[in-house]
């Protein structure tokens, strides 16, 4: 494995968006690991409507909360082709879904996969390479005052509470690192990421890692 | 026209707390900071604003869901890659 690897480099990733006052974090997360292996496997990086999967996930509960394997559960056993953002912009607040016919573009997967890697994040580095961008549910209660550098306290195992998505990592100086694309603005944090530090399961980031295959 | 005065000029109050208590609770995390650069600093922010369970009911609403331990059984090469 290389020592640092970002699928940012490889023009994968779309841009860091702002969930606004909405608890979406969970749709975010799945539609960012869709829009990039998408990119991988076709060649074309686009933004997909998070919008769809918020209103029309009913497993999920919209703005006031959702699950990434839920999330991923429901595109994978319906078949849902994800729209282009710009088709079905985000509105911050849960709407009535909209259909699209099947002959529009869209995005559907054919499966996805979803594995506790507590302990194992070295492994962890490997289906990150194999796989694409990975979804992951941390706690983030001390990431309200983040600014910068390797998180490696204050956080928690165990107590999962915000869904974003590892685009890469670097060990190559004293603390190897996750670097993680957030949903709250390119205003917060390092231009939106924050970094985890890799070895001990801070903030529970190994615990629900998720990945989608097209 | 008063009630709306009244109710804006709580809310201030009300985020000024907020940003009192984003101070304290901001210098107690710095404060295991060895200054190196690579421990985590922190601040004041677009949330600080908000206090911790406001925070929390606004932004941190994933659940997490009962997912199997990754074995060395599972082959990624036989799982469709992207």
């Amino acid at each position: 494995l290389p020592a640092k690897f970002d699928w940012r480099d490889k023009g994968i990733v779309t841009k860091v968006r702002n969930q606004g006052v909405c608890g979406g974090c969970w749709a975010f997360s799945v539609v960012g690991i869709i829009e990039s292996v998408h990119a991988i496997k076709r060649n074309v990086l686009e933004e997909l409507s998070v919008q769809q999967v918020i209103d029309c996930s009913y497993i999920n509960s919209g703005c006031r909360g959702g699950s990434p394997v839920g999330a991923l559960g429901w595109i994978n056993q319906t078949r849902v082709k994800l729209v282009r953002d710009s088709e079905y912009h985000f509105q911050a607040e849960t709407g009535l879904c909209r259909y699209f016919s099947r002959a529009d573009f869209g995005v559907s997967i054919k499966g996805y996969a979803a594995y506790d890697l507590s302990d194992q994040e070295d492994k962890m580095k490997k289906l990150l390479l194999e796989w694409g961008p990975l979804a992951v549910v941390v706690d983030a209660a001390s990431w309200q005052d983040y600014l910068g550098g390797i998180i490696q306290y204050h956080c928690s195992s165990g107590e999962p509470n915000h869904a974003v998505l590892i685009t890469g990592y670097d060990t190559t100086g004293s603390i190897p690192f996750w670097i993680v694309k957030n949903s709250w603005g390119p205003a917060w944090g390092i231009d939106g990421y924050v970094r985890i530090k890799i070895g001990s399961n801070v903030c529970g980031i190994a615990d629900e890692v998720s990945a989608a295959f097209l | 026209s008063f009630s709306r005065h009244f109710r804006s000029s709580q809310q201030e109050e009300k985020e000024e707390a907020a940003k009192w208590e984003s101070i304290l609770r901001i210098r107690r995390l710095n404060s295991l900071s060895n200054g190196d650069n690579t421990t985590a600093f922190y601040g004041m922010n677009q949330f600080s604003h908000l206090f911790p369970e406001e925070f929390r009911a606004i932004y941190l609403q994933s659940k997490s869901s009962k997912v199997p331990k990754f074995t060395p059984e599972v082959r990624v090469e036989e799982i469709d890659k992207p």
